[in-house]
């Protein structure tokens, strides 16, 4: 038996084309934050403290679907969710509806840790993270010109999207008809 | 949405996920990555992450699904989690996962994820595709 660190960024319709400017940034911040994981590990850090570390910078890398970098709702604003879980204890904490808070899943964790309670959503969430002096920001932060981009796509489309899908061929433009690996139109 | 989950050389283990969600979802609506045991599970034997449609986690009760199957099939964690993974219509979902013996696996059933994992006898991976 050894220690062991597994860590994701998403899944969907990601194509095999997807072209370079896309996926080397991915792949740099998913060795960046496995590292990071791996260093904690060797350090003989909880994993409880591991997972919130690479969880957090995951959040702050734009090009996953978490923190900064999330996607947007049918109002074009952001409502982050998070949640981490202790397996002896079966402690865990909960948060849903997040719109200025940095690192959700640091929130998560002072719900698991700091309250009798399990889930806070939306403006009690929000509180509660002023309230533990958690960092917030204003909610512009967490938007990006990409994610603008897939909205509108997406609401063009009047679909929904998973972290990443393919465009729908029959209403893909043939100026658009190169797969990205981003929510185009669903 | 992104994830990790841990497991220290005493057997501990830790499972966190962060999310901003589907594109173009209502306002006020919940997906799994906050569900106890839909997006995010972890108890003596393993823990998990998952990641897809949130919907289709929820009612698959898919991360805690994981650990049932290994506490009451008495597989490993690979046969548990592909089983459960394979249990989700195609397309929908991933996971990453370790067990308390550091054990480690990743499934997915979707085209692709992006995901990384190490343990400590020196393997290491980084894929996006199978």
């Amino acid at each position: 038996m050894g220690w062991a660190i597994a860590l994701h960024g998403g899944a969907g319709d990601i194509p095999l084309s997807l072209p370079s400017d896309r996926r080397l940034p991915r792949e740099a911040g998913l060795r960046h934050c496995l590292d990071v994981g791996i260093a904690a590990l060797k350090a003989h850090k909880h994993p409880l403290d591991v997972v919130e570390l690479v969880v957090r910078e995951l959040e702050n890398h734009p090009h996953f679907n978490a923190g900064k970098g999330s996607v947007l709702t049918t109002s074009g604003t952001v409502e982050m969710e998070a949640c981490i879980m202790d397996g002896k204890t079966k402690k865990c904490g909960a948060v849903s509806g997040l719109s200025t808070v940095v690192n959700a899943i640091s929130l998560a964790r002072t719900v698991m840790e700091k309250t009798p309670h399990i889930y806070l959503a939306f403006d009690g969430a929000e509180a509660f993270a002023r309230e533990q002096g958690l960092e917030t920001v204003d909610p512009s932060y967490f938007v990006t010109p990409e994610n603008i981009e897939r909205l509108k796509q997406a609401q063009e489309a009047n679909r929904v999207q998973i972290d990443y899908t393919q465009p729908i061929q029959k209403e893909v433009k043939k100026d658009d008809a190169i797969g990205d690996g981003d929510s185009q139109i669903g | 949405t992104v994830g990790c989950v841990a497991v220290d050389n005493e057997g501990n283990l830790a499972s966190a996920t962060s999310t901003g969600g589907l594109v173009n979802k209502m306002v006020g609506r919940i997906g799994d990555t906050p569900i106890i045991g839909a997006g995010t599970y972890a108890n003596h034997l393993c823990a998990v992450s998952a990641t897809g449609k949130g919907e289709l986690i929820i009612r698959g009760t898919v991360a805690r699904d994981v650990a049932a199957v290994m506490e009451f099939k008495g597989v490993s964690l690979k046969e548990a989690a592909a089983y459960v993974v394979g249990q989700v219509p195609p397309g929908n979902v991933g996971l990453v996962a370790v067990s308390s013996t550091g054990e480690v696996t990743m499934p997915f059933n979707t085209t692709g994820m992006f995901r990384a994992c190490a343990t400590e006898d020196g393997y290491s991976e980084i894929a996006i595709w199978d």
